[in-house]
């Protein structure tokens, strides 16, 4: 599945996501990214950040999406 | 380090290469990557070749490089 994360939505989030705010800046400055919109993460990251979010990945989507930050249709 | 595929490059050597021409049609087409260029590719693909054929991650980067089908300063 696609996890692409929604930018302009990730950093207005709450305490809960700073991890992931984190992980994204991180991301972007390995590649040199600097598209500001969105981000695509892989299937293995989304289980590492379910991990330390003591989630499953399935509900981290969930979640994700609830909190409005994955873009559209991903 | 940075493996960049010259695709132009690709396609015409080898039988060798026979592998890693099919190895990157794959990704493009997982990815629906049409740059025709060029394909950078992971480090861990890297050692899944060299494992294919029969060699270090290291010699096969030299040998690539021999062969003309890595992008220049990658
Ligand atoms: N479209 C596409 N291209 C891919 C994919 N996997 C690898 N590449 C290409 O191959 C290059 C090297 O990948 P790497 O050795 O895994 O080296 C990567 C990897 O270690 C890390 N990285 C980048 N993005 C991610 C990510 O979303 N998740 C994780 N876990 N690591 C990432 O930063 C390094 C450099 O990334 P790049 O500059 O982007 O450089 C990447 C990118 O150009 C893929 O699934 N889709
Ligand atoms: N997942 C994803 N990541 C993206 C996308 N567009 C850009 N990026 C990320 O942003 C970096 C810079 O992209 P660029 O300035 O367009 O400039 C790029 C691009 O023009 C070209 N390039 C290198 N490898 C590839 C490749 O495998 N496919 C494509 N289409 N272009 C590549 O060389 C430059 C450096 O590429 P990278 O090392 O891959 O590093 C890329 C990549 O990590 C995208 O649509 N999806
Ligand atoms: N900068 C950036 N853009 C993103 C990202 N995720 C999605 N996009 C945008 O959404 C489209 C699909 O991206 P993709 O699934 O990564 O699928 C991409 C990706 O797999 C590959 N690609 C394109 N440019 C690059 C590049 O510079 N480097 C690498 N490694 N792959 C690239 O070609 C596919 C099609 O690319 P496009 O038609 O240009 O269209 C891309 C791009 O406009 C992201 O994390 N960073
Ligand atoms: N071994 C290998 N597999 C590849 C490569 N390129 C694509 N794939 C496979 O094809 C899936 C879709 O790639 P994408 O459309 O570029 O969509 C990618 C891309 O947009 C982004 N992404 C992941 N890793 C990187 C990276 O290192 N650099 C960049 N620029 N983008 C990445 O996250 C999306 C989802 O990644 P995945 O869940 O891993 O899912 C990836 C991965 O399973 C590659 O060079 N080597």
């Amino acid at each position: 599945r696609s996890i692409v994360i929604d930018l302009t939505k990730v950093d207005g989030s709450g305490e809960r996501w700073r991890g992931l705010r984190r992980y994204c800046e991180s991301i972007q400055l390995q590649r040199g990214d600097y598209n500001r919109q969105l981000l695509s993460i892989r299937g293995d990251d989304l289980r590492a950040l379910a991990i330390i979010l003591e989630t499953s990945p399935d509900s981290l989507v969930d979640e994700l999406r609830d909190a409005g930050v994955l873009v559209e249709g991903s």
